[in-house]
Order: C-alpha cells, then structure tokens, then sequence
C-alpha cells in the first residue's frame, strides 16, 4: 500500500519552530509588535 | 499574562474576517476554535460587518499575532501552512485578546530556569521577562500547563532543553497544543469579567447530594437512586473510577427491582437554550438485561404548555453489559426545557441495571461518530502497534475509515482514508471539500475542564498524487485492497493525517486513557460553503478615514480611539514627544530645567513683593508721622 501523507512530515513541530523554519524574526516567536511596542 | 491598559481589550463579541487567502481547512479549524472561546469564556466572534476594529485572519508566513487590540482598524492574525490546528489558533487568539506568552511573566525565574548557552545566538531577546507594570499574571498561579507556554525545545541550539522547570514533572507538560488550561480559562474570565459562556449549559458528575437540581418524577414506578457502587456493577462512578474514597456517585436505575416495562424518570433542571441547538454527552452503564433500555426526553415548555410538552428524543437500545459506554444526543431545542432520562425494564433477567453518570449538556454540536477503543493499553506495548477503526459514513455519504499508528516510541500518528462505501455511485469525486476532524477525547467529567486533543484534515479535489492520479478521487479506483475483520474485501486510498497527533507524554497525561478505554470522536462535514468570500462591508468609521487627515508629527502613529484619531507618540529613557500630534518634545533635563527655573522665578517674584510691601508700608508711615502735628487737635495747650 502507498505510503500515507503525513502533513507534519514526521515533524513534531511547535508555533515558533514553524516560524524559526521560515526565517521569520518575530518578537517572541510569534509576537507582531506595533511601532510604539517596537520602541 | 496580560498587557496592562484597559485601551488592549476588545469588546466580548470580536468582529472578524476570514480573508481569501486561507486555506480550507485552516477556516474549519478557526471555527471550531472560535466553538471553545463560545464555550469556556464569554468571548464570541461575529463576522465582520463594519465595526471600526476587527481582527483579519489571513494565511501569511507563519502563526504570528499582535497583542491586544490595537485600534488600527483591520488587525492582522496570521494562520500560515501547518498553523491549522486548532490550539494553535486558539493560541494565536490569546495574543490578540491581550495575553503574554507564560514564561514571560514577571515571576517566571520562581518556576523555570532559562538556560541561556543553550539558545541560538540572537535568539535570547525571546526569553525576555516582563516588570509589573507591564504586564499583569491577574492574580493566577504560574501555569505549567498553559496553551501559551512555550515547549522546552523553544529556540534551543542543539538538543538539550532551554527552558527547565523548577518542579521536574513539568518539563514534558510545559508547551501543550491541546487546548485551554483552567488557568488560561480564569485569567481570560477575568480579564474580560466573564461570568457565563454562549454554549455551556449544565455539567453534572453526582458528586454533591443536590443532583444538580435533577428531580425524580411522579408518573413513573421507580426512582434513579445516587450511589457510589451497584453489587452487579458498575463497582465505581465513571468520574474519578472510584479512586476517591467517600466520593464517586452515579445516578442507577435498578431494573432487577422493579418489573418489565416498570420505569423510572429523572428530570433536569429547567434549562435556557440560546441557540437552538444543543449536544447532550454522558456515560452509561448497563449491568441489567441487554432489553433493558434508555429513552432520552425533553421537555419543552412555551406558552401553552405552561408544564411542558414531553417529546421523545431518542432511544438508547442494545447497551453493552458490563463496562462504562460514552455516548451524544443531538437536541435542537429553541424554548425552556428539561432533558429527561427514562430507564425502561426490559424482557429478560435483570440483576443490576441502568447506571448514568458525567453528564454534559452544551449549545454545540455533537460529534458524528465515536471510535471506542478498549484495553487501548494493550496496543502501546506492542511494538507494531497499528489500528484501523470501523468504518462509517459522512454525512454526505463517503465511506471512511480512521487508521491510527502506535509503532513510533515517543508519539502516536492518525490518518484518514477514504474506503469504498455503498453510496459511490452518487457521490461526487474526486470528493471536494469534506473536513475530517479526529480528536480524542479527554474524559475529565466536566466539558469546560477537558483539554481534548483534535486534528482536522480536508479533503481537496485538486490534489494529485505522486502517480499522477487524484488523492480523493474515488476508492475503487485509486484505493487498494483491504478487509475488515469478518473477511468482507473492500478498497481503501491512501491516508492523510499527522505523524505527530499525541505524545506518549501527553497521551498519559489528563484522562485520554480513563478505564483503559479511548475514545476518537470522528465528524466528517462539507465545508464547501467556506470557500465563498465573505463580503466586505463598509466600516463605521475607518482608520485611514480618520487618520487620512490627522497627521502625527516626529514619527507619531494614528490610532483610532472611541471613534476619535489620536496620535501615540515615540519615547524613549529620558525623552519623548507630547501634544496632541507629538508636535512637542520633552525629556528629563527639559523637565529639571524648567522646575528649577520656575522655583528661581517664584523666589525672585516674591522677593520683589516682599521688598515692594515693605517699601510702601515705611514710606506711608513715614508720610503719617509728617503730616501727624497739623492734624492735633491740642487739648489743655497750657497745661
């Protein structure tokens, strides 16, 4: 039988992970901050 | 913990828009995340339909938010690819309801230790740690178990962990994806002042004498009895499985007592449904006669049913002996009513009887099937551990089949597979737009505490395999061939799910595995209907209409604030920008500058009274003493 597709790709991974994993350089991981915030 | 400023909350009813760019099934998943806000806080959500602000939900890169509400109109809230899981998205939610993630709050080096050499260089801005000013932990303990906790693997540069916390039994706790903690709930509850939710209704475990206002009735010829244990079983409650010595009731219904047909009623309280449509869920006992059974009731009452009229709902027949069994009752009850449960005594011999117990009753809506799992323990142990579920059918009709996979050593996988079913031929393939949502249950007695774990996939019809062929298309045609246990040959295409859908650790952890039994609830739904754009409605008053023409100087932002733009200007450790468009600068030598200043001035003026004062006053008396002889009137001048 064909092997089945696994959306995780056998990755367990959490919210900052796939955010690490796209380069993004979030505030805390998954913090959009606004300009006053920024500063 | 939440940013402190009361100008960070949004209304309880949040408006929103689902944008075009979602995937499918990212849009069920923020649905039924939206369904546990409705159902453990009052925090609701209603699309968009001009509201000044309102949170966007779009597929970017990423799972990202802002925190709080920042009154800029359209707030952006990103659920990327792979951002689609439910918990993710209730996470996410939390961030732009005002909330911190856990490990950030100002007390967190009291409960984890962060382990700096361990974080990728750059990445240690990450970790920081918030004063009381900023932020507040709302008078809630520090939660190991809070969805915004991160995992002990946050930003780590090799495999050791960067977060450790102080009580060791936490490590493998901290960073759940599953879905509130209590303590997620309380603070919520308490930043929003919540006091009730849209979708709850009663939750009843028998543990308190009053039977949650349940009442026997009088048009019946027995009663339901509260007990902690029945002679022919059960030999506990399903609560707590009867580790809680003095504690531990269930309502029983003795059928060996009473004779066939005899019945026995147990009413709910009088109950306010808010939606019209409700999922009633409990756990039931047989150690009667297999023709023993139950019949669900409501009774709803209106104007001219002023005691109510009784309607039958369902009934629950051929209900296995001998072992606690879960089961839903869908209701779609739109004025005051009552459930009723009526044990009936069947044909046959009887020496126990019907037992019920952890009722819920919700505005929700019930799953459509439910894999019960037995002995489920059994599996764990077995190193080519693997199972597939009955089969059942959407309702649409696809037949399907639930595969879950226990051969990984750290973490349990669950698939969804299309089979061959007896509708085929009138169904539409490859099958478009049919979500799959697979969740096990956590069998904590009261719905509001559960922490279940569930995964939705979707099926899309544009999807091709490796072999050129539809991943949906029909069964027969690109499954291949299987059996179920009694030998029927049937086919089956490939699977679709997660690797990754429970740890071991968290699989062991709560009350996934409760008597040794698991249970997959399974609801299969056409969600073609989300595929169309929402409409874009014309705001009340928008960010860029009020602020088109209300210009911040000096790097100044516009907001929107109670219908008024106002400017929020930049400041840093010893200076910033004031006014109404931070037209002014200010900073602390400005400010020692002018105190010092205005106390010399203040001196000098009075100073220059003082000696202004003085002056006049000598020179007026100076003025009388001269003038004083020739206003003598000389009285005994000779004298």
């Amino acid at each position: 039988a064909p092997e089945n597709f696994d959306v995780d790709g056998g990755l367990d991974r959490d919210i900052f992970d796939i955010n690490e994993d796209l380069g993004l350089d979030l505030f805390e991981g998954d913090i959009s901050l606004d300009g006053v915030q920024e500063r | 913990n939440s940013i402190v400023g009361e100008g960070y909350r949004w209304p309880h009813t949040i408006p929103y828009v689902l944008d075009d760019s979602l995937e499918m099934n990212a849009r069920g998943v923020i649905l039924e995340a939206f369904e546990r806000y409705r159902l453990k806080t009052c925090i609701d959500f209603k699309p968009w339909s001009g509201e000044a602000n309102y949170i966007s939900v779009f597929k970017g890169s990423g799972c990202w938010s802002s925190v709080g509400n920042q009154h800029v109109g359209k707030q952006n809230l990103s659920i990327g690819h792979n951002c689609d899981r439910t918990a993710t998205v209730q996470h996410e939610f939390l961030h732009a309801l005002g909330f911190f993630h856990e490990q950030s709050r100002s007390d967190r080096d009291d409960y984890v230790s962060i382990i700096w050499d361990r974080i990728t260089p750059g990445k240690e801005n990450n970790f920081k740690a918030y004063t009381d000013e900023e932020t507040d932990s709302l008078n809630v303990p520090y939660d190991y178990n809070s969805v915004m906790h991160y995992s002990k693997t946050a930003f780590q540069i090799g495999s050791e962990p960067t977060i450790v916390t102080r009580i060791s039994d936490f490590m493998d706790v901290i960073g759940q994806r599953l879905d509130f903690s209590d303590h997620d709930l309380l603070k919520l509850n308490r930043l929003y002042n919540c006091s009730s939710s849209l979708s709850f209704m009663d939750s009843c475990d028998f543990e308190l004498e009053n039977v949650c206002g349940m009442i026997q009735s009088s048009e019946d010829s027995a009663d339901w009895q509260r007990v902690s244990q029945v002679p022919e079983g059960p030999e506990s409650d399903h609560s707590n499985m009867g580790q809680c010595k003095g504690s531990g009731f269930f309502m029983h219904f003795s059928s060996s007592s009473v004779n066939v047909g005899d019945t026995a009623v147990l009413e709910s309280r009088k109950l306010y449904p808010k939606r019209g449509f409700q999922c009633l869920q409990f756990f039931l006992y047989n150690s009667g006669h297999e023709n023993d059974q139950l019949d669900i009731y409501i009774r709803e009452y209106s104007g001219d049913n002023v005691n109510g009229i009784l309607i039958l709902v369902e009934e629950i027949k051929d209900i296995p002996l001998g072992s606690w069994q879960l089961y839903h009752v869908t209701l779609k009850v739109t004025n005051k009513f009552r459930v009723v449960f009526r044990g009936v005594r069947g044909a046959g011999d009887s020496l126990g009887g019907l037992s019920i117990d952890d009722i819920n009753l919700s505005e929700t809506q019930c799953p459509h099937h439910t894999w019960h799992i037995r002995n489920f323990t059994q599996y764990l142990s077995d190193p080519n551990g693997a199972l597939f579920s009955p089969p059942f059918y959407s309702s649409k009709g696809y037949a399907f089949q639930i595969y879950m996979t226990l051969t990984n050593l750290t973490k349990i996988g669950i698939y969804f597979h299309l089979i061959s079913g007896a509708n085929d031929d009138q169904l539409q393939w490859p099958c478009p737009w049919q979500q799959a949502t697979m969740t096990i249950l956590d069998q904590n007695p009261d719905i509001r505490q559960r922490m279940s774990n569930g995964r939705s996939i979707t099926t899309d019809p544009s999807l091709t395999s490796d072999d050129g062929n539809y991943f949906w298309d029909r069964p027969s045609k690109v499954g291949t061939e299987a059996f179920f246990p009694n030998g029927t040959q049937f086919k089956r295409s490939r699977g679709y799910g997660s690797s990754s859908f429970i740890t071991y650790e968290r699989l062991k952890s709560r009350d996934f595995i409760k008597g040794n039994d698991v249970y997959i609830l399974l609801t299969v739904e056409d969600i073609s209907h989300l595929n169309s754009t929402q409409d874009e409605p014309v705001p009340t008053s928008s960010v860029s209409d009020l602020c088109a023409f209300f210009r911040c100087e000096n790097d100044g932002i516009c907001l929107v604030r109670n219908g008024n733009a106002e400017c929020r200007c930049p400041s840093g450790e010893d200076w910033w920008y004031m006014g109404k468009r931070c037209e002014k600068r200010g900073s602390r030598r400005d400010t020692i500058v002018i105190a010092t200043s205005s106390t010399a001035a203040v001196f000098a003026l009075m100073l220059v009274i003082t000696l202004v004062s003085v002056y006049c006053t000598r020179k007026k008396y100076r003025k009388e003493a001269g003038s004083h002889p020739a206003n003598t009137t000389l009285e005994n001048q000779y004298a």
